[in-house]
C-alpha cells in the first residue's frame, strides 16, 4: 500500500543517512523519490556527499567509497525489516583500513541483536567475530569444516 | 528465527557430510581461495528454493553435484539440509525447530522435505513468505554483488524498498 | 620507450599542478580509498585519446575538471601532460622525449599538443597506433576490469588477441 | 593476417599454460579455438584444470581462483605482445595471501624488463616496487603525490 511504502521509505532513508555520516566519519547522504507525487511507481535516487567534497554522482566515487555507501544502503534495509539472518560474502573486499574499521563498528553494533554470516578474508573481520567457522580442502577438491570458535546459540 | 546448523553432502566441493553449526550474533566463514566458502553461500540460496541455475554460477542445476576430483569419483546426488530455530514462531509451524531439506539426483529428480516430511518446491518457497528471507534479496548478497545496489537503476532500487515494506 | 612523468592540473580531484616521476620496472601506487589513485589512471587513459566519458566514470566530459571542495572553488580547466622516453625511436618522431598534453575548458573547447605543437586528438590517436598503447585494452586495466577478461564471450576474448596479433 | 594470428596465438597460448602453471603451483590449463578451421573469425575457449580438481566451467571457479586465472591470461599477452608502459588498477583485490605471493613472484619477474604501474592495497605489493608512490589528500577532496621511494628511470 502507498502509506505502508512511504513509511518503511522514510525510515530507511532516516537509518541511510545516519549510517552514512557513521561509515564516512561526516558528510551527508540522502535517498529520495524521482516521483514524489507517484510514490508507488517511482524509482530512487541515491545523494552522497563525502566529507569536504562536493556532491557528485555516484559514478565518480572511488571503489572503496561506493562499497562503503552501499554498506550503509544496505544496513539501513536490513535495521528496517530485519532478516532471520543475513548472508554477506566478501562485502569489505574494497575497504582500506580505516573505512574497515568503521564498517567493522556497524557490523558488530548490528549483529548485538541480528544473527550474521560473512563471508571474509580481513583479519579484523575475524577477530570481530563470535563464531569462527574455518573452511580447509586438506584434501584438494574435497571442503571440510572447522569451528574454531561456537558463540553459544540464542534463544528465540 | 535464526540459522541454527547446515547439513551438507555431495554439494559442489563438500563431498563429504558436513555439519555447520552457526551461533548467535557474528559468524565469520574463513578460509584460502577456492576453499567453498562461497559454496556454503550457494547452498544455503539453494535449500531456500533458489532456481536461477546462473545465480549458482552453473550452467545447468546438475552442477550443484559434487563433480569428482582426480582421487574421487562424482557423486550421484546432492542433498543440503537448514535448520532454524522457530521458537518465536516466525514460520507458520508449531515446532521450535525446522528443518528444510532439499536432495537433487543426477537424474534431475529432485526431493524437498520440511522437517522429514516430504512436500514440493513451491512449500518450501511459501513457507518463507514475510520471513524477509524470500523477497529479501537484500539479506543474501554474493561476491561481487554489493555494487549492484548502487549500479541498479532507480527502478530496481526501488524494488529493493518494496521487498523492506 | 616508457613512461617518465605525468603533469596534471585541474583534473577530477588533482585541483593543483601536480607532477609524477615514474622509474623503471614496478611502480605501485598507494593511498587511502577515495583519495585520487584511478584518478591518475583516468588521467593517462584521458590524455592518450579516451573518448568514452563512461569509461573515465562521468556522465560528460567536463566532469573531468576539478569541481571544486567545499574550500575551494571548481576549476576552469583541466590539463593533462604525458611525457615517454623515445630512446629507442618506438615513436615515430625524432625526439628522446615526446609529451603528450590535453587540455579540456569548462566551455567544451579542447586543446592538444605534441611536444608543445598544437594538434588534433586523432594526431594523437596515430601517434599511438602500433604501440600496445592504443589497441591493447589489456595493458590498461581498470578498476573491477580484470574479471571481464574471463567473462567477456569467446569472440570479445578473440579480439584480445587481434590486438596483440 | 590468417599466419600472423595462428603465431600469436601459440605463443599466447604457451605462456598462459606455463603462467597458469606457475600461479596455481600446479594445475593445468589452455586455450582453444572454438573453430580451428577459421581461425579469422573463430571466438576463444579458456580451460582451466585448477590442481585435483576437475576441469569445470569457468563460472564455477572461486572469485579468488578467477583473478588468478585472468592475471594468468593477461601477462601471458603482456609478456608476447608488450605495451611501452602497463596499468593495472587493484587487480590483486580479490587473492588470498599464498596466491598474492605467487602473482607478486610474476609481476616482479615481468616487471624486471618491462615498466608497470600498479595501484595497490596490499603491503607485499607495495614491498615489491621499486618505486613507491603515495597519494594522500592533506586538505580533503584534493588529491597530492609524494614520492616514497623513486627508482631510476631505464635508458631507452
Ligand atoms: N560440483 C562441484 N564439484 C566439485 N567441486 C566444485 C563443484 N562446484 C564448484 N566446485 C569447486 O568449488 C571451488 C569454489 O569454491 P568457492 O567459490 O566456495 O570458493 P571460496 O572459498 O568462496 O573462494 P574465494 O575466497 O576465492 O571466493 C572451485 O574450485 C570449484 O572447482
Ligand atoms: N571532477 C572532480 N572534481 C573533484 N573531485 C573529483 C572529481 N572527479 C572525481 N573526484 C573525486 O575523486 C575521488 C575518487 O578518486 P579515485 O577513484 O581516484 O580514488 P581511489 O584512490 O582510486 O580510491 P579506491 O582505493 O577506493 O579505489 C572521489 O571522492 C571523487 O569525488
Ligand atoms: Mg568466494
Ligand atoms: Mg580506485
Amino acid at each position: 500500500s502507498r502509506a505502508r511504502f512511504l513509511e518503511t521509505f522514510a525510515e530507511v532513508r532516516r537509518e541511510f543517512r545516519g549510517l552514512f555520516e557513521q561509515l564516512f566519519d561526516g558528510g551527508k547522504a540522502d535517498l529520495e523519490l524521482l516521483e514524489p507525487d507517484q510514490p508507488l511507481a517511482s524509482g530512487i535516487e541515491i545523494i552522497a556527499h563525502l566529507p569536504g567534497k562536493k556532491t557528485q554522482s555516484l559514478a565518480l566515487l572511488s571503489g572503496g567509497e561506493r562499497a562503503l555507501t552501499a554498506i550503509g544502503l544496505l544496513f539501513a534495509l536490513l535495521k528496517v525489516r530485519p532478516s532471520p539472518f543475513c548472508l554477506l560474502d566478501e562485502i569489505d573486499a574494497a575497504l582500506d583500513e580505516a573505512n574497515l574499521d568503521r564498517y567493522i563498528g556497524v557490523l558488530v553494533d548490528y549483529a548485538r541483536s541480528h544473527q550474521v554470516i560473512v563471508i571474509s578474508h580481513r583479519p579484523k573481520v575475524m577477530e570481530a567475530a563470535e563464531s569462527l567457522l574455518g573452511i580447509t580442502m586438506a584434501e584438494k577438491g574435497v571442503s571440510q569444516v572447522i569451528s574454531l570458535r561456537l558463540a553459544a546459540q540464542q534463544e528465540g | 528465527m535464526h540459522l541454527k546448523r547446515l547439513e551438507l553432502v555431495g554439494f559442489k566441493s563438500f563431498a563429504q557430510r558436513t555439519r555447520i553449526e552457526f551461533g548467535a550474533g557474528l559468524n565469520a566463514v574463513v578460509g584460502p581461495n577456492g576453499c567453498g566458502k562461497s559454496n556454503i553461500a550457494d547452498a544455503i540460496r539453494w535449500v531456500l528454493g533458489e532456481q536461477s541455475v546462473r545465480s549458482l554460477r552453473g550452467s545447468r542445476m546438475e552442477d550443484v553435484i559434487f563433480a569428482g576430483t582426480d582421487k574421487r569419483p562424482p557423486l550421484g546426488y546432492a542433498e543440503v539440509a537448514l535448520t532454524l530455530d522457530n521458537s518465536s514462531e516466525a514460520l507458520p509451524l508449531p515446532y521450535k525447530e525446522v528443518t528444510v531439506t532439499r536432495k537433487l539426483f543426477r537424474s534431475g529428480e529432485s526431493q524437498f522435505a520440511i522437517n522429514q516430511t516430504g512436500c514440493r518446491l513451491r512449500d518450501i518457497h511459501e513457507l518463507f513468505i514475510d520471513t524477509g528471507l524470500s523477497k529479501a534479496s537484500y539479506a543474501l548478497i554474493g561476491q561481487g554483488q554489493l555494487d549492484s545496489i548502487l549500479s541498479a537503476n532507480p527502478m530496481d532500487r526501488r524494488m529493493l524498498l518494496d521487498e523492506a515494506a
